[in-house]
This record gives C-alpha cells, structure tokens and sequence, in this order.
C-alpha cells in the first residue's frame, strides 16, 4: 500500500484480492437472475445458478466502479492546492483549495476498475499559486485492489505524499477514501440515469415517443425498426409507459438476446456489444460526466476528446463541423416538430439525437451547467472566434457545396440574390442576400402592422408572465436582464414578447419589424451558450439573459416603443447591424445579420 | 442565434395563430415580412 506498494501483487494473491471485493458488494435477492444473465453471456454457458456460483463467476470477471474519494491533506507550507488521482490513462483533478497548509478538497471520482487492467493509482499534489505553472510537490501511489480488500474500521486511510524528486522525503500526508459500486446497483442507476434524460414531461415513465428517442439514440438500426414490438416487451404491465424498472429489465434481458445499444447516445462511441457490463460501465461514467455526480472533473474520454468533443456537443452547430456525417447518422437522428405557417401543416426537423441528448445532459441539469463554468465558457467564445477565422478564409468557400447538399430540401437557391460562385468565403454564403421581392411585407402601406424580423422558429406570447409559463424557463430571465442595464426597461414591464430562432440553414440576415426610429444600440457583452430550445427550456441555463447581444430601442407611432435584441450563440457570435442610432427605418428593410465569429 | 421583440403592454395584437401555438410550446415556422400582429394603441386603420 502506499508508495510502496507499487508493483501488482501475484496473480493468486490477486485472485484472492478479488473474493474479498466481491465479498464487499452487496448483492440482493431480486437482482440475482439479472446478473448472472450478464455474466453467462461472458463464458459462454450458464452453467450453475444461485449466489454462490454467481460470487464465482462474477469475481473471476470483475469489473466495476470504484468511487475515489480525496479528502484533504496536510502539508508543510500554505499554499493553493490542486490534487489529481491518474489511472491508467485517465486523470481526474479537483479544485483549488483555499490558501492554507491543511487543503480540504471532498472531491470524489468514479472510475473504472477491471480484472485485467491498471488498478494503481498515482495521487499528485500541486502547488498553484504561480502564475506561470503549478509544481509538483509530492505524490502518492495506491493499489486499488489492496486498499478495497484491506480489513479496516476507517472510512478512509492517510497516505504520507513523496517529494518527487527523491523517494525517501515525505512532504506531507493526505487522506483518501474508496469503495466499490455493485454493478447492479450501477445497472439501475444507469437505467434511472437515462430515463430522466429522455422522460420529456418529467413523469418518471416513458411513453411511446420518449421510448423511440432513446432506442433511435441508441444507434441501432435494428432495434429502431422494431421499436413498437421493443415497447410492448418492455411494458410489461400493459399500462402503455415504461417505468425505470421496466427500462432497466428490459435492458438487461435485451440486451443478452440481440444488443440494444450499440453506440454511447453522449460520446458516440461504438461499445462492444458482447461486453455488457462494460456497456453499462461506459455509459454510467459517460452520463456521469454530463451531469457531473462528482465534482473531481476530466474525462472518461480521451483528453482530446474530453476537451474537444464535449463543447462541440453543446451546441447543434456541431453540424457545421460534422454535417458529412451529422444529421445522416440515421438511427441516431432525433427530430422537433415545428408548425410551417406556409403550408399550415406540422413539420419534423431533424436534429442528430446524440447532440439533443448531449444538450439535455448538459444544459438542463445544475451540475452540469457547473461544467460550463469550469472554463468552458471562455472555450465557447474561443471556438467560435476561430470559427469565425475559418468561414472567413477562402478555403472555407469549398464547404459551400456540401452545405448546400446537406440542406437541399430547406434552402432555395433560386431565391438567393448571387450565384454560388459569388462567394468567396463560407460566411459570405453564410449571410447571403435574397432577390428583391421573395419575401413580400405585409401590408406594407400599414404601418399599424408589425411583421415576422427573420425567417425563422418563432414563439410569441402576450406577456412575460405566458413566455415563462410556456417557454423560457431559466430561473433568472427578466425584461431588464435581457436589456442589460443600459435601456431602461419600465416600458416593457409586462409587454408582449416575440422570439425568433434562426436555425443554420436559414437566412441569416434580420429585418426591421416596425417602421419607426432608431432610438438606442446597445452593446450588451456575454456568453456564447446555444440557444436551441433545450438550453431555453432549461431552469439552470439563463441564455437570453447571459448571451451576447445587441439591443435597439425603435421609436415608432403605432407600437410606441419596440425593443429589437440581437442574441448571438455558440460558433455563431457575430452581430452585425447595418443601420445606426437616429436612422430612419421602414418595416422589412435590411436590419442586420448574424455571421460566424466571437 | 436568436432576436426578440418586445413590445410595449397592450401595444401589439399578436396573431391568434401565433399565440395558440405558442401556448402548446410548438415553434412557428415563419419567413420575413409574413404578418405578425397589429398595433391596439390607437385604433387601427388598417381593415384586416
């Protein structure tokens, strides 16, 4: 144990290791026949049934979730300490203690445990207050398997950290803690886990609809063609919805007949469908990650993908990178319904199901909007200025083409203003003009008549009090938070409000609503979160509020006064206004346009 | 990307179809200049 215990004990000793572990797991009555399913299916034949043969087998093929706990530490000087535990290849830290000899961090960590794979964990602790970098003060090494198979009264065990540089100088102590998940409890947490995310109307069952989300999610072609006949052996009790223990039975069973999940609905990775409880295990610490159970953070995921892959999945832009491959993922494809005013007929616009999932996970739950705050906004305004750099060079203009093809049901070529060879960069097609009268004004003459600002999903409502009720539910949205604290909001107290979503396919320049004048334009700096209606109808996520945006005050004769705000959203930050303060405007002229850039 | 609108109160007589799908949480999909609503401060001129 300790720093030196540092090499893996013997494979007998190893064996014996891993009967106390199990011994440890408390494993009850009605999960019996369920897990010795999963473990059959790994040897092959099922012979033997009972506790004492599932002990057996299941501790000759562990593999489990092991919740690493590090507590505090002491050491010789005060600083500002960061802790990490690495395992394998995985490297989790905590956050910065306050200054202090006596650091106190609480952060815990679940990480993957396997028979055959690194069961040694490396602690390091670091010293932050540089400015330039954080030093390595002193480590540990701990062997898992021993710590979890040692007889001890104590929560937890102290550890003496090693200076780096020479073995025999102990700099300080630390103590941490660790215990073993039963899988079947990690089973039925995952079940629970992903009921939440796609249980739209929060009921704790699923319908029929919510269901066929989460098996398209899934990625499995098969199963989603055979989703209704997947609903009825999941409803057992005929009552028409699946129930958490419904789901996790279902998952289970399936799984060992024909494999349900073929793909992780978070990271996209393909999992090995023979290995079910490590599917299980790879989507739990996945979910995990988005919705930040722990607080330790890093990545079950490689660290490119830690850090690339999860700000990508925080917004349906993503496509703009990956539309090659995107919203053709077929089974993954997930879609919204939106009502076409044109044709007066309901609508599906498809949305890859990974990216909705991804977004549910992240920006509807508190945790993981903690994430978001660890940094990531200040990646999201950077990702988006590079992107901006990218659409504005001329290589991007190759991508138009593509992006045409994507969208060919939803975009008009025939309505834009100039030939695609007219455009030298992707953002010059991006905020592309149209010919002059493909989009007539009603009532032009009648300026007592407001019109739609830009092709668009539009939401109205009478007052804020129906906006909420409806539609916006982050916490903290306000009329004079959206205004920001330059325009006066007294006016608007109470006014009706009129939302207008540009989806990436739209054309992205905005018009004036109301004739009139331009009274105020005011900058109102912020974020850049996604404001898909999954961030929108998240209570922790506050988008029109936190964004970006440019806000105008029109002066008119009919409306009095209209407030007109420019939100900008991930990748797509940029906002353009192409009339001034004192200008005088006529409804349907040329506002602005929305381009990609910070 | 996102624009909003607000209106002053009882400044705006938003098209019925609008709200009644926004009540039910369902997005409209509409194009520029397309109509929206009407001004109920003064009487309207505008026979519609």
């Amino acid at each position: 144990m300790g720093h030196a215990s540092s090499k893996s004990p013997p494979e007998e000793e190893e064996g014996s290791h891993l009967s106390r572990l199990k011994q440890k797991l408390h494993i009850h009555g009605h999960h019996h026949h369920r897990l010795r399913r999963i473990f059959r299916r790994s040897h092959g034949n099922g012979s033997g049934s009972g506790a004492s043969c599932l002990k057996l087998l299941a501790a000759e093929d562990f593999a489990g979730i092991a919740l690493i706990s590090l507590i505090s530490a002491e050491m010789k000087f005060k600083d500002k300490w960061l802790a990490c535990v690495s395992l394998g290849e995985k490297t989790f830290r905590t956050e910065i203690s306050d200054h202090t000899e006596k650091p106190v961090w609480n952060s815990e960590k679940k990480l993957l445990l396997e028979r055959n794979g690194p069961h040694l964990a490396r602690i390091s602790v670091f010293e932050t207050n540089r400015i330039s970098k954080n030093n390595l003060i002193g480590y540990c090494e701990i062997d898992l398997l021993e710590f979890l198979t040692r007889d001890s009264d104590s929560d937890f065990e102290v550890f003496e950290l090693f200076d780096p540089s020479s073995s025999s100088i102990v700099v300080g102590k630390i103590s941490v803690s660790c215990s073993v998940e039963d899988p079947i409890e990690t089973e039925k947490s995952f079940a629970r886990h992903i009921l939440s995310i796609v249980d739209y109307n929060e009921d704790g069952q699923l319908s029929f609809s919510e269901f066929c989300d989460l098996i398209k999610a899934f990625g499995n072609q098969v199963a989603a063609n055979k989703r209704e006949e997947l609903f009825k052996a999941a409803d057992k009790n005929g009552d028409g919805v699946v129930s958490m223990d419904e789901l996790a039975d279902l998952l289970a069973i399936q799984q060992e007949k024909e494999p349900l999940i073929t793909c992780c609905p978070v990271c996209g990775e393909i999992l090995e469908v023979s290995d079910r409880l490590n599917t299980v295990v790879h989507l739990s610490l996945c979910f995990d990650e988005g919705t930040g159970n722990q607080i330790m953070t890093g990545g079950f995921l490689t660290d490119k993908q830690a850090s690339y892959g999860w700000i990508f999945k925080l917004s349906e832009w993503a496509h703009f990178s990956t539309y090659d491959v995107g919203l053709n993922f077929g089974s993954s494809a997930s879609h919204i319904l939106v009502f076409d005013r044109r044709t007066k007929r309901l609508v599906e616009e498809l949305i890859d199901g990974k990216i909705v999932m991804s977004m549910r996970t992240i920006y509807q739950s508190k945790i993981g909007l903690r994430l978001i705050d660890k940094g990531a906004k200040e990646l999201l305004i950077s990702i988006s200025e590079k992107q901006g750099r990218k659409m504005n060079s001329a290589e991007s203009a190759k991508d138009i083409p593509k992006f045409v093809e994507f969208f060919k049901d939803q975009l008009n070529l025939a309505e834009v203003k100039y030939p695609l060879e007219h455009f030298k960069t992707f953002n010059e097609f991006f905020i592309r003009e149209l010919k002059p009268g493909v989009r007539p004004i009603a009532f032009m003459e009648h300026d007592d008549v407001a019109v739609c600002a830009a092709d668009s999903r539009l939401m109205a409502f009478k007052n804020i009090a129906d906006s909420l009720r409806f539609w916006i539910k982050g916490q903290k949205f306000s009329t004079q938070g959206l205004l920001g604290k330059e325009i006066r909001s007294s006016n608007f107290i109470d006014g009706s409000l009129v939302i207008f979503r540009l989806a990436p396919q739209d054309y992205h320049r905005f018009h004036v609503p109301v004739s009139g004048t331009i009274e105020k334009l005011v900058n109102v700096p912020g974020n850049l979160y996604t404001v898909n209606p999954i961030a929108v109808n998240s209570k922790y996520c506050n988008v029109f509020t936190e964004n970006k945006r440019v806000v105008s005050i029109i002066s008119t004769a009919e409306f009095g006064k209209v407030a007109f705000v420019a939100i900008g959203a991930t990748m797509v930050g940029s906002i353009t206004f192409l009339k001034k303060e004192g200008d005088s405007i006529k409804k349907g002229d040329e506002f602005g346009y929305f381009s990609f850039g910070g | 990307s996102t624009v909003i609108c607000v209106f002053e109160k009882g400044a705006i007589q938003i098209d019925e179809d609008l709200l009644a799908n926004s009540s039910r949480s369902l997005e409209t999909l509409v194009s520029v200049g397309m109509k929206l609503g009407i001004a109920t401060r003064k009487q309207s001129k505008t026979d519609l």
